[in-house]
């Protein structure tokens, strides 16, 4: 637990856009118990920053487990990490393997 | 007897 994961990738998004722009599913006690990018919006700042892709599986935000976070925490969780003013940006652990 | 095999599916959420 903590450890990076090897297939790991650390993303920064800048806030770009005023909106994130990724859709997400999953969550723990669902099939999918980590949080799943679904979609990217075109003109979010997501897709803005080039490094995020559908499919792959959010690990960490802002340095945050998602582990064993349900569907509305981990929604919760990434939308005010956006929201804040602390920061201009919201780092993303991802992985391609599910 | 029932078995649960599978867990539900998610809902999706925009971001």
């Amino acid at each position: 637990p903590g450890l990076l994961e090897p297939t790991s990738t650390l993303v920064r998004v800048a806030k770009s856009a005023s909106t994130l722009g990724i859709a997400i599913e999953g969550g723990a006690n669902t099939r999918q118990p980590l949080p799943r990018i679904v979609t990217i919006q075109r003109g979010g700042s997501a897709h803005n920053c080039g490094q995020l892709k559908v499919g792959q599986v959010i690990l960490e935000v802002n340095g945050v487990s998602m582990r064993g976070r349900e569907h509305r925490d981990a929604a919760r969780l990434i939308a005010e990490a956006f929201k804040t003013k602390e920061r201009d940006h919201v780092d993303f652990l991802v992985t391609d393997f599910n | 007897r029932e078995k649960r095999l599978t867990l539900p599916p998610s809902e999706i959420t925009l971001l």
